[in-house]
């Protein structure tokens, strides 16, 4: 039996499936667990359903743990859980948010890389599918998705950190993500997707420079979301469109879930700024988690408010 | 198989303050095992902009001389990646 759970510290993998199930024996009526596929070494991808609504109420997908070495990123999805059940009845705005609208939370996406991060190499970025015509292993899953993927040359080395795999949705991982996304089109009414390091909040596109049709009101809801951010620590976030605020990205998950209809999606680069990077310490997990909690509301409020 | 180690590996935050100065971060990256941390390739190395990157302990001493040799702005944000990757965990358990 994997040791005890706490949100205070790096929980391995072991640990997060243990407490995947005992989120839904303590909040059957809250929380369910779904299994939308399995992982290049046959791993399960559990989602998270976390909300009081049946599944045709509005829904906000979250996903933690893309890139296998940015491990405050699983450290948030386990703590929105956490609050969210530990607070509805108690907190007037997460009370509104679980009776009106449900929280697809993916703890962790590339959970091969993730275990392959604690177990052999804790700089490991990429899943761990093994490549054609190459030794070199893995696929960079957030350049794995079908939005402008083959646009940057070097993203096709299969020993770059960058590769984006043999074809669109090569990876067993995207493609069970892309498929539940797309089977609940009709109630997700926005992308969330959590990395590190940089302190940014950021929104489409990355594959090009173009500005998306609501880029003002992303716009807006990015500044709100870092303005209530900053309000518990003063964490300073910067904002604004991937391409530009960070760089040019192809094949991300963020601009194929604006392309596939999802009109609000968004990443967050979590903390450091450089000083600790992947490595930020368990001490400051709770800070962390705590601050980027009161962005998510705020964002999951207005998109209860403002989408139909 | 034993775990990776990264013993006195360092993680260098460069500023190229022009085009010469970003080239000069690509080639190092042609010549040596760079792992970008920020951005997450090279080909997104351009002027003016924060360049994180991990390098193993033997080829640092040499990256740190072409900075110098360059006079490039740069500094030494972890000095060795195996104690920071052992002091992360720092709660103690529940």
């Amino acid at each position: 039996i994997p040791g005890r759970h706490s949100y205070a510290k790096y929980n391995n993998w072991d640990k997060i499936v243990a407490w995947t199930e005992k989120m839904v024996h303590k909040h059957p009526d809250m929380v369910s667990r779904i299994k939308i596929g399995t992982t290049v070494e046959d791993n399960p991808l559990y989602v998270l359903k976390v909300g009081k609504g049946n599944e045709g109420k509005k829904a906000i997908f979250m996903d933690c743990g893309i890139h296998a070495r940015e491990w405050i990123s699983p450290a948030f999805c386990q703590w929105f859980v956490y609050q969210a059940t530990k607070t509805y009845g108690k907190n007037k705005i997460m009370t509104k948010l679980l009776d009106r609208m449900n929280f697809y939370v993916l703890p962790v996406f590339n959970v091969d890389g993730y275990i392959w991060s604690w177990t052999q190499n804790r700089m490991w970025r990429k899943n761990r599918s093994k490549n054609q015509n190459s030794k070199c292993i893995g696929t960079d899953l957030n350049r794995n998705f079908n939005a402008s993927w083959n646009s940057f040359q070097n993203t096709k080395n299969p020993c770059a950190n960058i590769y984006r795999g043999p074809k669109p949705e090569s990876e067993k991982e995207t493609k069970a993500v892309t498929d539940f996304i797309r089977s609940h089109l009709k109630s997700i009414k926005a992308y969330i997707t959590f990395h590190s390091y940089s302190q940014m909040l950021l929104f489409p596109y990355g594959y090009t420079s173009k500005l998306p049709s609501n880029h003002e009101d992303l716009d807006k809801v990015a500044k709100i979301g870092t303005d209530a951010l900053a309000t518990r620590y003063e964490t300073r976030y910067i904002y604004g469109p991937i391409a530009s605020t960070y760089y040019p990205t192809s094949g991300s998950s963020l601009d194929w879930a604006y392309n596939v209809g999802i009109k609000h999606t968004f990443a967050f680069e979590l903390r450091d700024k450089g000083k600790y990077g992947f490595l930020l310490p368990e001490s400051l997990i709770k800070s962390t988690c705590k601050e980027t909690l009161l962005a998510v509301k705020f964002i999951a409020k207005y998109i209860l408010k403002h989408t139909s | 198989i034993a775990p990776v180690r990264f013993d006195r590996e360092k993680v260098f935050r460069v500023k190229p303050q022009d085009e010469k100065q970003a080239n000069i971060i690509k080639d190092l990256a042609q010549t040596n095992q760079l792992d970008f941390w920020y951005p997450d390739a090279t080909h997104h190395v351009t002027a003016n902009m924060t360049i994180d990157f991990r390098v193993s302990e033997k080829e640092s001493q040499s990256i740190q001389s072409a900075l110098d040799q360059n006079n490039m702005h740069y500094e030494i944000l972890i000095h060795d990646l195996q104690e920071e990757i052992e002091k992360q965990f720092d709660v103690k358990e529940d």
